[in-house]
């Protein structure tokens, strides 16, 4: 498809013909868009090295390198289009994809990632992260919840209560994700809930991350005594799979649209199957 | 008898900061998971014997845990089956509905007899999921605030010719 594109009547979302990244997501609503470019990253988990002993492992995060490595250049894609999903299936390698899902009436467009068994024959721990790119103008600035309740302003090599020096350009800038994290500008803001706790940053600007999946090869010698290197029920390493859910609305009006959706996000409706006919329960009303 | 104190138990349990964290060694990480499991369990029979109060009937209930995979057993064999939406918001959710299947076309019916339209019924090849069905159902459930909605599937048609069943991988 020369111009892949996915859409319902909140969002249109374009993604790149040749790499099939995702490219721009439009507001149809009110009438403006953002280029969004999404990837999958990996960071050369730290052994130890001149500057620090310090290796990664399951109480630290200390990536060896500032510039994580990309899973891939580019995804094999395809297109599904239904009366109640399009969806955009991204197959980056063999253990990192993804689908990018509109539905009709959702103003959000939803990510599923699904990621692992993480490949380390080659020796290297990794830590695999979701990278959003924009022209967003942040200044450093990006902002992360609390719980899920107060969201509280983040600021590259920065913290408001001492006069940092800032030893990890990285890990130093990383903060607990629990429910949301979110970069803006004056006019717009790009949200992105969780499903569940995650790292998260934005280490550059108008960009924000969040840490999926680790699996690592050394002990971060802090009494455990293991490396964090889960290897699932067949041994060759979890394959985890979640959900991000994009938000892209004008800043003043996200909240209303974020609040609610990460409550959905955190007690979704539950589904509970009976075979035949089923019974007859206190009947729900449309809406 | 269905008991939620085996879930509460396991969820106090992992309040340790190893288990917030993550930073318990396997074999302990292991064991959260176990207790966490069988909370789950148990609170699942607390739910089925809700449901039975609340429909008079002694039915079995089916509690697909693999949807995120599209495993669900009773929606990949059964031709009739009901689907029962618990919304736990305050507020009325319309919600999507995705279930692995194996016939090729389905009516689903709402709470209210009537029937729900559209409803979509895709090739699993594109997912590449861990379940047998070759094929997945959408439809747009909803549910009240706090309550539940049924809705009730049947199978029009059975699989499309040349689907070969998919067992389960692994």
């Amino acid at each position: 498809d020369p111009e892949p594109w996915i859409e319902n009547e909140h969002l249109r979302v374009l993604f790149d013909p040749v790499t099939g990244h995702l490219r721009e997501i439009q507001n149809l609503a009110k009438g403006f868009s953002l280029p969004v470019f999404q990837s999958f990253y990996w960071y050369n988990a730290s052994a130890g090295d001149g500057q620090s002993p310090q290796a990664s492992g399951a109480y630290i995060f200390r990536p060896n390198g500032s510039v994580p490595i990309p899973v891939a250049k580019r995804a094999a894609t395809r297109l599904l289009k239904t009366p109640l999903v399009q969806e955009l299936h991204q197959n980056f390698s063999a253990w990192c994809s993804q689908v990018l899902r509109l539905r009709p009436g959702q103003p959000y467009l939803e990510l599923e990632w699904t990621v692992g068994p993480i490949p380390v024959s080659d020796g290297l721990g990794k830590e695999i992260i979701s990278r959003f790119e924009t022209p967003l103008r942040t200044a450093g600035r990006f902002y992360t919840d609390s719980n899920g309740r107060q969201v509280l302003e983040r600021r590259r090599d920065y913290r408001p209560t001492w006069n940092l020096s800032q030893s990890e350009p990285v890990a130093g800038n990383y903060y607990p994700v629990n429910t949301r994290i979110f970069i803006k500008d004056q006019k717009v803001q790009l949200t992105v809930l969780t499903d569940r706790s995650q790292g998260g940053s934005s280490i550059l600007d108008g960009s924000l991350e969040l840490m999926v999946h680790r699996r690592l090869l050394n002990d971060d010698n802090r009494g455990l005594g293991e490396p964090l290197d889960e290897p699932g029920d067949d041994g060759r390493g979890l394959v985890v799979r979640g959900r991000h859910l994009v938000l892209l609305d004008t800043a003043v009006a996200a909240a209303d649209l974020h609040r609610p959706r990460a409550q959905e996000m955190v007690t979704p409706p539950y589904v509970v199957l009976a075979p035949g006919p089923g019974p007859h329960l206190r009947q729900g009303s449309p809406g | 008898p269905g008991d939620s104190s085996v879930l509460r138990e396991a969820v106090a349990v992992a309040q340790h900061h190893d288990a917030v964290a993550g930073t318990e060694r396997q074999h302990v990480a292991n064991d959260y998971a176990r207790q966490l499991a069988k909370g789950w369990d148990s609170c699942q029979v607390l739910v089925a014997n809700a449901l039975s109060l609340l429909g008079d009937t002694k039915g079995p209930f089916e509690f697909c845990n693999a949807l995120n995979i599209s495993v669900c057993p009773l929606s990949e064999t059964t031709p009739h089956f009901t689907v029962i939406l618990y919304n736990p918001l305050a507020r009325g959710v319309a919600w999507p509905v995705r279930l692995p299947v194996r016939g090729s076309s389905y009516a689903v019916t709402d709470p209210q007899g009537q029937p729900v339209v559209p409803v979509s019924c895709v090739t699993q090849r594109l997912r590449g999921g861990a379940g047998g069905a070759p094929g997945e159902l959408l439809f747009q459930a909803w549910a009240p605030p706090l309550g539940f909605s049924t809705f009730e599937v049947k199978q029009l048609s059975p699989a499309a010719p040349g689907d070969p069943p998919r067992w389960p991988s692994g």
